[in-house]
């Protein structure tokens, strides 16, 4: 069980359709300051549907769809799929590979907007997402996707907080 | 609930001591409960002894030191919850050439049972690496993935640090 | 009081945007104060555009380019109240190779007015000052100053980071 | 103006007694993790007496006293000078040069410490070294000594949080 790919469509400063190969083993992801690569891993995050905004570090999911960069123009939604290989059928859906897609639109209308999950195409949900990724064993909570900053803020937490940490695991 | 916090907490705290020996050539470290009947009373303490120092307090050590301690912490959390896919983004941020040698090695060991991605500057965790990409902004303000490109040929390289 | 924090705030917020344009190349960036009518009821709101990007709050901003912002902060407080002496400790930690040059060309600037000492392991900043010193450990746990050495002979450069 | 050098007398890792010569210009300190280099800078606010051990990163002014190290003996004592320039009689004293030095002794009989102040070698207060030292220009409010994760808390502070840092320099 591995990952795939990972495709953005207008996913913060992902403007239009952008696919990033993962590869078994040992990737590297390297670039200037604001090029973007936090916002890969803001991806990952977004398409495993955390509850909290904060973990994509914005202010309102509308935040993360693409803003238009210096010269384009303002995107109206934003799409993340996460695509891992299912050969083993670890997940119990009969297909070589899953795909994860999360959508979120901005409405017409209000200043609301709507948010979508789609499993290999047809229409899902966040229970589902959440029963598919905890037979996958991705995303346990075993603190596999430390973000930048995380080192730094265990570093000067209180001995309360640290305590807290292994509560969350259990 | 304190029985499946115990089952955690011994090998994390196992884990831990092994993880810091290995990352600081040497040195020692440990975690204590502030209140071992109740854990949910207090705190967790961590103490480490840098090779060749006194054990001092957290809050004693060096900012390189301290994230040493820190990464150690989640990375014995990791060993105890094991999963296949693991992100690190600039873990190794605060840490001297020689740290970050020793970080890179641990991760490309961990990259042999799991994917791992790495988000990293530095050019010793750079050269770790089986697969490369780099990421810029070509038009303003927009993202490109530069591709699959071998650690030696990519110009945003000479960007990042070397040791 | 309130004639006391203008008389500062003023000068501070236009260093600020000249630091800001000049460390980022030509980005743009501005304070604002969230009750002008009394400043301590309210807080103090910075707005960043990277060069080629739009306009964002500081928190959707990268580390570095948040580094960025908080360094010109600063930097033009220094400004307005100057000193005849300035230590910097790590400053550069989050910035990758052309923004780390950037700083230590300002850093280098300051040091023509006054004394300047920085705390630093990155190639970029070592290499614009006029003395070197390495800090190291002899014997376990007690510090020693290696003396002054030219930036090209030091053996601890091999730790620093280029660019 | 400006600062000659800096003496450090078992003062937190700098076990024995180490002269610093400050030049004037650009000077760079570098080394490996844990080696010193924010002591240095801890040494220097030491001396000019701020009131909270915070800026010194230490629990008490005890552990400022070298603790031995990994096979030495802890010190009982710790003394930090600062010697700058006053040739050009900025402080009304007469001498070439200011030597602020601070003490800190560990007492034999109880828990307590004993703090010491002396201007060029004569015993003082902290009163004095504040007067010494506005005098000087060497450290207005003016925000000119940078510590090691100075930036990234600014960077992450509250708008209300920055707002005050303004207070703080008027
Ligand atoms: N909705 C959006 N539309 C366009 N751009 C966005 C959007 N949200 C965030 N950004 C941009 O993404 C950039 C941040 O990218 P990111 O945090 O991934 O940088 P990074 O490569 O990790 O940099 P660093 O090395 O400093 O950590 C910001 O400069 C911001 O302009
Ligand atoms: N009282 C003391 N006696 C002896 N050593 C001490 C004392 N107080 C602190 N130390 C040591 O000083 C070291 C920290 O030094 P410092 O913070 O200056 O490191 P640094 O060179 O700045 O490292 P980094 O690059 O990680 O920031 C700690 O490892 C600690 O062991
Ligand atoms: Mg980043
Ligand atoms: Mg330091």
């Amino acid at each position: 069980m591995y990952i795939k790919s990972l495709e953005l469509n207008n996913f913060k400063s992902f403007g239009g359709m952008k696919v990033i190969p993962f590869l078994p083993g040992f990737t590297a992801i390297t670039g200037p300051n604001g090029s973007g690569k936090s916002n890969i891993s803001d991806a990952i995050l977004f398409a495993l549907g955390p509850k909290s905004s904060k973990v994509i570090r914005a202010g309102k999911l509308t935040d993360l769809i693409f803003n238009g960069g210096g010269e384009g123009q303002a995107a109206k939604k934003c799409r993340v799929s996460l695509i891992f290989d299912n050969t083993n059928r670890e997940v119990p859906i009969e297909s070589d590979e899953i795909r994860l897609t999360r959508v979120i639109k901005i409405s017409q209308t209000s200043d609301n907007y709507y948010s979508y999950f789609y499993v290999n195409g047809k229409i899902s949900s966040l229970g589902e997402f959440e029963d598919i990724l905890s037979s996958t064993g991705l995303f346990g909570h075993g603190f596999n996707l430390v973000q930048q900053g995380d080192i730094n803020s265990i570093a000067l937490m209180t001995s309360t907080e640290r305590r807290k940490i292994i509560d969350l695991v259990s | 609930k304190r029985e499946g916090f115990f089952s955690l907490y011994w090998p994390i705290r196992e884990e831990f001591c092994t993880m810091y020996a290995r990352l600081s050539n040497g040195g020692t470290a440990d975690m204590l409960l502030e209140n071992e009947q109740d854990p949910f009373q207090g705190g967790l303490f961590i103490r480490a002894k840098p090779k060749g120092k006194r054990t001092l307090r957290m809050e004693s050590l060096s900012g390189g030191e301290k994230s040493l301690v820190a990464l150690s912490f989640v990375l014995a959390i990791q060993k105890v919850k094991p999963s296949v896919f693991y992100l690190f983004d600039e873990v190794d941020m605060f840490l001297d050439g020689a740290n970050a040698e020793n970080v890179a090695k641990l991760i490309r060991e961990r990259a042999r049972q799991a994917q791992v991605i790495v988000i990293s500057l530095r050019k010793a965790m750079i050269m770790e690496a089986d697969h490369l990409y780099g990421i810029s902004i070509t038009k303003p303000g927009v993202s490109e993935i530069i591709g699959k490109v071998s650690p030696e040929l990519l110009e945003v390289k000479s960007e990042a640090h070397d040791g």
